[in-house]
């Protein structure tokens, strides 16, 4: 554990909470893409069966039950309990375009053909592209609330401070995982144009709205 | 990265 990976998990886990906060709060799920949220919950799941098989430590199993039982409780808010105000017009993204050539990928590019080990690297694939419904929606729409906002920002973060953090075990550990970095890097490219709005207008107070 | 490779980040 070092500072970076902290700092990503805690950026991580604030996301999950604002999101959370925000749809419990607004007793609505505008704005937020449920398909996107839908890939988050694969993502852990297909990711964190390693749950039943490999205890690594404390704080790594209660991460894994948090993200697991917090994308299922924000599908439960959305799908559920606040289904009136989500937004499914605009959320047109068509997930089985994201889903089949990440898993078709994880076939084809994989530390080990074992099923966890090919579904860890389909998490990973998945993860990195899984915010692209979000997005999709926010252009759609051409705003976002500035809650949303902080969250995606949160969220892209998260990634990008893993990036930080596996350079540095590079150097410290000599330890590397490739599909890990690579499949990092390209998730934090896709937030790069949302950082920038983000930085340029939420953080001075004005929400967040796409150029006509 | 190898077969019997742990995850251990999150």
């Amino acid at each position: 554990m070092n500072i970076f990976r902290l700092a990503g998990d805690l950026s991580h886990l604030l996301a999950i909470i604002l999101l959370l906060i925000k749809i419990w709060k607004t007793r609505s799920c505008a704005g937020i893409s449920g398909k996107s949220q839908i890939l988050f919950a694969v993502v852990y799941i297909s990711r964190y069966l390693d749950l039943v098989t490999t205890f690594v430590s404390v704080y790594n199993t209660v991460m894994k039950l948090v993200f697991i039982v917090s994308s299922v409780a924000t599908l439960y808010m959305m799908y559920v309990k606040f289904k009136a105000t989500y937004d499914h017009n605009h959320d047109s993204f068509r997930i089985e375009f994201l889903l089949v050539p990440c898993f078709v990928l994880a076939l084809l590019i994989h530390a080990a053909f074992t099923p966890l080990e090919i579904l860890w690297t389909f998490s990973i694939y998945l993860e990195a592209v899984a915010i692209l419904p979000q997005l999709f929606l926010v252009s759609k729409t051409g705003e976002a609330e500035s809650i949303t906002s902080h969250y995606l920002f949160a969220l892209g973060s998260y990634r990008a401070l893993y990036l930080l953090n596996w350079i540095y075990r590079y150097y410290a550990e000599g330890h590397y995982d490739l599909i890990a970095i690579f499949a990092g890097a390209i998730q934090t490219i896709l937030y790069c144009d949302f950082f920038y709005l983000y930085i340029t207008k939420v953080l001075k107070g004005k929400k967040l709205q796409l150029p006509a | 990265t190898g077969k019997d490779q742990q995850h251990d980040e999150l």
